[in-house]
């Protein structure tokens, strides 16, 4: 079984900062090292999209992850159609899949369907950009979108507050449909762990590589300022725990299943009746 | 007599909180309250550049200040020739007092002339993005351009330092001229003093309208993380200090100097050439 996760957003976000950060907290790396990178050509343009693979070993539980690093876009003076590599790859990955089913003998069936996309956003402190609006509403209807602040040490408490709820309605406004954990659960602990899930979106994401000692001989991963250490596993300071929390514990088999089950059905009863 | 410094850049990085910081902790209110803000129309476009007017006082000393803040620009997906009105802006004032000057009763010269223009760039920590550079491009041959990280609490002290070495180097290997403060000065300290200035180039800015108390009892203008709180006026953090001396103290004169006698006379030589 493999898990894929995907990471979209314009360059300098920390993207790749942020699957590093996740790979080195939570992930052991893929076994054959020959495997652990790929490169994937978009058929229409020579961009490259990063496939870092991954093992995400618990008690009883291994599953392989495959996270997909997006190149980062909007940089441009003109940015139209920037989007488009990222939307050929999700929807590639139904087409290639739907190959394969079609197929008598069903061996060796590659998946790389995308079951949760990330996307970055800036954190200006005052709203999303149209581009930011214009992607998200691509992404969410071929992929479990989930939006999250990028950078989010750049935001004080009170702005950070006001950015959500911005965020919120206007996700709201535009009809964007972003990815929600389900609430009604069977046991009270998982229903109010998703309500609080819920209530923080969108995440506030800070990624970091670096070990900081943020006390005598306790480390942690963290970016260390003149000012203090922000430390990326602290839920006084960013969203990271929670966001890590619904990929690969809580909602990981909700997020493959709704992938399956709607995306793909999604995609497919779109190419049969085109 | 009435010193002009303009900031631009995109929307988001702090350009109206840093003009605000810089009036709260350096200048007074001009005298008459409705003569404090004005909006500038463009003429190609129905955007508003806005004007602060402010004084500055020290001992022997008083000037009016303008502050022109210029709408952020590159949020769009297409942001072709998005810099016009801030180009046509700093012409225009040119075209004004070029017009004034050749009045026979040259009483009343209301001069707008930009002195000096704040190009605030975003933290990313990777590169100039394409549109600072075209932008930059245009400014650098009709103002003395300063160019000033934004948001520099986004980057640790090790970022900031690449990130600067990063920018200088694309500034030269595109050709564009930066202000540069003068260095062969009559005594030893001014020297010194410039020297150091222009090693922090381009100055790391943080911006901050709330006064928070940092130790009991002692209030600075900074920002209040839950990790700690970074303070506008400390050097250990930012350059604020140092581009604020360069605006109102060591530079000022060879800001108004350079652009009546270099930036102006371009003007008019290609005006009256044309
Ligand atoms: N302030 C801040 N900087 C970060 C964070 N994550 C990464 N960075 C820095 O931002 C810069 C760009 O990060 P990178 O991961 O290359 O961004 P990408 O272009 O989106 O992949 C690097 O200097 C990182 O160290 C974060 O959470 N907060
Ligand atoms: N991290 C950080 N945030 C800042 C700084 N200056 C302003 N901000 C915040 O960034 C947001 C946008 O600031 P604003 O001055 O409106 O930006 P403008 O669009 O460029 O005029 C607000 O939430 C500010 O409080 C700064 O130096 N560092």
């Amino acid at each position: 079984a493999t898990f894929t996760i995907m990471v979209a957003g314009e360059s300098g976000l920390g993207k790749t900062t942020f699957i590093n950060t996740l790979f080195q907290t939570s992930l052991k790396p893929h076994q054959d090292p020959t495997e652990r990178h790929n490169k994937f050509q978009s058929a229409q343009e020579t961009v490259e999209i990063g496939i870092v693979r991954a093992i995400l070993e618990e008690k009883n539980f291994k599953i392989r992850l495959n996270i997909i690093d997006t190149p980062g876009f909007g940089n441009n003076v003109n940015n139209n159609d920037s989007w488009t590599p990222i939307i050929d790859f999700i929807d590639d990955q139904h087409e290639s899949y739907m190959k394969q089913e079609r197929q008598p003998l069903r061996t060796n069936k590659k998946d790389l369907r995308v079951h949760a996309c990330l996307y970055f956003i800036r954190p200006t402190g005052h709203s999303l950009k149209p581009l930011d609006i214009e992607i998200m509403q691509r992404l969410s209807t071929r992929v479990n979108l989930i939006p999250v602040i990028a950078k989010a040490d750049t935001l004080s408490p009170a702005e950070l507050d006001t950015f959500k709820t911005r965020i919120r309605e206007i996700i709201e406004a535009q009809d964007i449909n972003i990815y929600t954990p389900p609430l009604e659960l069977d046991d009270p602990a998982s229903a109010e762990h998703a309500k609080q899930l819920i209530e923080s979106m969108p995440f506030a994401i800070i990624g970091a590589e670096e070990e900081i000692e943020i006390s005598p001989g306790k480390f942690s991963r963290g970016r260390k300022y003149p000012w203090g250490v922000v430390e990326v596993e602290n839920d006084e300071h960013c969203d990271f725990k929670k966001l890590r929390s619904l990929l690969l514990r809580t909602n990981m088999l909700d997020l493959v299943l709704s992938t399956n089950e709607i995306h793909f059905e999604n995609f497919r009863s779109t190419k049969l009746g085109a």
